[in-house]
């Protein structure tokens, strides 16, 4: 069986939040290593990797693999009655038909529960290869966040270009064009405002903003956002959590002219 | 113009 607990709903309302416009139905794959979750949008172009490592809750207990199939709208649906400091708990039997949540308050003076149906999911799971990129960018997620809405305003592509003068993020469109150059910043007091750029040799590659800007609906998640780019491959949007624990957002990319 | 890919053809099926 699996038995889940987290100390705030906040995670999971926000994990639900930052994917269920790219993903509607999904397995959540539950191990002794923790919840995971591998899936592609509709039109195969993006694809969402999520992990919650068993450190991520406390306590943590699944004793064999558990696949929840499960309707992310429906998900929040339920999440929404849990408070954001809540303590969530997730429960669910070895072969299960549902999934059953509870949140009780800090107080413990309340305590909701409820059962939510299950569905088979016939997922396909890609490798994803390890790479070396060519190019990591570190910087605050409410920048790229902004940088993305900024540039969607004026068009539906964004070239990501990486050189030994820093990071660009340039894009055109019919009323004209935009671009947004980046530069290493550290700051001592504020980490989470650091931009960090390593570069082993240049890179330049197009994607759509559309996506980026459902990838950026995890930013509350991270203050920090990390860009891996090599030339030719898919981008990877991180955003680390608490315990080693992830969401990684991978993007194909525009090639060709 | 340039053509967007798909993920499938960079990561295989498992």
């Amino acid at each position: 069986m699996l038995e889940a607990r987290l100390e705030q709903a906040a995670l999971l309302k926000k994990v639900v939040d930052a994917i269920k416009e790219l993903v509607q139905e999904c397995n959540f794959d539950c191990n002794d290593s923790g919840i995971g979750l591998q899936a592609m949008d509709n039109s195969h172009v993006a694809l969402v990797s999520m992990f919650l490592k068993s450190e991520s809750f406390s306590p943590f207990r699944c004793d064999r693999n558990i696949a929840l199939g499960i309707n992310l709208n429906a998900l929040q649906k339920v999440l929404r009655a849990a408070q954001n400091e809540d303590i969530l708990t997730l429960k669910a039997e070895d072969a299960p038909d549902v999934v059953n949540l509870v949140f009780e308050n800090a107080t413990a003076d309340r305590i909701s529960e409820y059962d939510l149906k299950l569905m088979d999911i016939d997922q396909e799971h890609l490798g994803i290869p390890d790479t070396d990129y060519a190019a990591q960018i570190s910087m605050p997620s409410s920048e790229f966040q902004r940088i993305t809405r900024d540039l969607s305003a004026i068009s539906e592509s964004v070239t990501i270009e990486c050189n030994k003068e820093g990071v660009s993020f340039a894009c055109e469109g019919d009323i004209g064009k935009g671009n947004i150059k980046l530069r290493q910043y550290t700051n001592v007091d504020k980490p989470a405002e650091n931009v960090e750029v390593n570069m082993t040799e240049p890179v330049a590659l197009t994607f759509a903003l559309k996506y980026l800007g459902n990838f950026c609906k995890a930013s509350g998640l991270s203050e920090q956002v990390r860009l891996c780019l090599s030339n030719e491959v898919p981008l990877m949007v991180e955003y680390a959590l608490a315990n080693n624990s992830y969401i990684r957002f991978y993007l194909a990319p525009k090639i060709g002219d | 113009d340039r053509s967007q890919k798909s993920i499938l053809g960079f990561f295989q099926k498992k």
